[in-house]
């Protein structure tokens, strides 16, 4: 099975326009691997990005250097999967 | 095995062998009303099944329901499961929904990608797309709500077979859409076309392929919005209803889109609740919650079709 062991989904309150353009920038970016579970469209909704680790560290300094704020809603996404299937597994037995 | 749709944990998440199983007892418990029907195949020769609730009658208006075109968005499947249950206890008790069935069928797709969602449970719990295999590219799967002959290849789709978002070689190239799409067609009297998604909690209806407004705009944004009224109800969970287009994004190639534009009006695509905190890892907790609301907003949308025939 694939692993997500230290992924990251954060959340960004996109705050203005230009945020939207600088997080659209950021999804085009491939090599960083990320999934946009909420894709950046307008400053009304939030945007959630799935980071793997390996690209945490680009990516946090990107956001950082256009000023913007973003919360970490998954801290470790491996975790949450590890309870997930221990509780389908509890329900089988 | 489950042997009673009364022993089954329907606030937990299951995988596609006991769904399908599931689905026979169902139909074993309500035989003159549940029926399970194999509408194809899979890319990797899974059937596909829809329930159909009929009390008779041949080719009756109908309304369609799928859930889980998006494989990890598993609130949708698992609120699937509820919902037909719910449909088929509740006929006989609940006179508003005893009078839709009386004249009206409904058709079910609980697993609408069922190669994706085993792909979750076995290899990687965030896949999305389907897992057909292209030529030249060593990434698999299309997005099989971009793949719908409705601006197919437009805005708001990827060409790149390694994208969550790539709509395919063509319309329709999915079978697992090209199933649907032979169903509906062959059916020829759909009157309702609801495809169930999650998260971020918005009700929607077309287009995604134009920001234009569609001609019955006015009328599907007030049916839309008292249905969420009523969905709101239960645990106060907003939703914001509109165009796909005006309210997430411009997306080609969607399947209410092609619903819509090939006659079936009361075309709605829903994206199911979370809290805020989990994304597709919404705790098994939430299911019944996220489906008892939803269904206060699906039964409106369903009483609306039936009283307002065309």
């Amino acid at each position: 099975e694939r692993v997500f062991v230290g992924d990251q989904v954060i959340r960004v309150n996109v705050q203005s326009e230009e945020d939207v353009q600088f997080l659209q920038a950021l999804e085009a970016q491939q090599e960083w691997e990320l999934d946009f579970w909420l894709h950046p469209v307008s400053p009304e909704l939030p945007v959630d990005i799935r980071v793997p680790r390996s690209s945490l560290s680009a990516v946090k300094e990107y956001l950082h250097a256009h000023n913007i704020h973003f919360t970490v809603i998954i801290d470790n996404l491996q975790e949450l999967l590890d309870e997930e299937k221990a509780e389908m597994e509890e329900n089988q037995m | 095995k489950e042997r009673s749709t009364r022993s089954f944990d329907f606030g937990a998440y299951h995988t596609l062998e006991t769904i399908y199983s599931w689905m026979d007892t169902l139909v074993a418990q309500h035989p003159n009303l549940v029926t399970k029907q194999e509408i194809g195949r899979s890319y990797e020769n899974r059937p596909m099944y829809v329930l159909k609730f009929s009390t008779g009658g041949s080719k009756r208006p109908a309304i369609w329901i799928d859930a889980g075109i998006h494989s990890r968005e598993w609130v949708t499947q698992a609120t699937g499961v509820w919902t037909a249950n719910k449909i088929a206890t509740d006929y006989g008790r609940d006179t508003s929904l005893t009078s839709l069935l009386n004249t009206m069928d409904i058709y079910m797709l609980i697993l609408a990608n069922p190669d994706g969602y085993v792909y979750t449970h076995t290899n990687n719990r965030m896949w999305r797309k389907t897992r057909s295999k292209f030529s030249g590219s060593v990434c698999r799967g299309a997005d099989p709500n971009r793949n719908w002959d409705a601006g197919f290849g437009g805005p708001g789709a990827s060409n790149n077979p390694c994208l969550d978002t790539y709509h395919g070689p063509s319309a329709h190239s999915e079978i697992e859409v090209k199933n649907v799409v032979n169903l509906i067609k062959s059916h020829g009297n759909f009157k309702s076309f609801i495809s169930v998604h999650a998260y971020s909690q918005l009700l929607m209806y077309p287009h995604g392929y134009s920001c234009n407004n569609v001609p019955d705009q006015p009328e599907l944004d007030s049916v839309g919005k008292a249905a969420v009224q009523k969905l709101a109800s239960l645990y106060g969970t907003s939703y914001k209803v509109g165009s796909i287009c005006k309210i997430i994004y411009q997306a080609s190639g969607g399947s209410i889109d092609w619903s819509y534009d090939v006659g079936i009006k009361y075309s709605f695509a829903f994206e199911l609740r979370d809290t805020g905190r989990y994304g597709f890892l919404l705790p098994a907790n939430q299911i019944i919650p996220t489906a008892e609301e939803t269904w206060l907003a699906l039964k409106h949308i369903l009483e609306y079709v039936r009283d307002h025939p065309y």
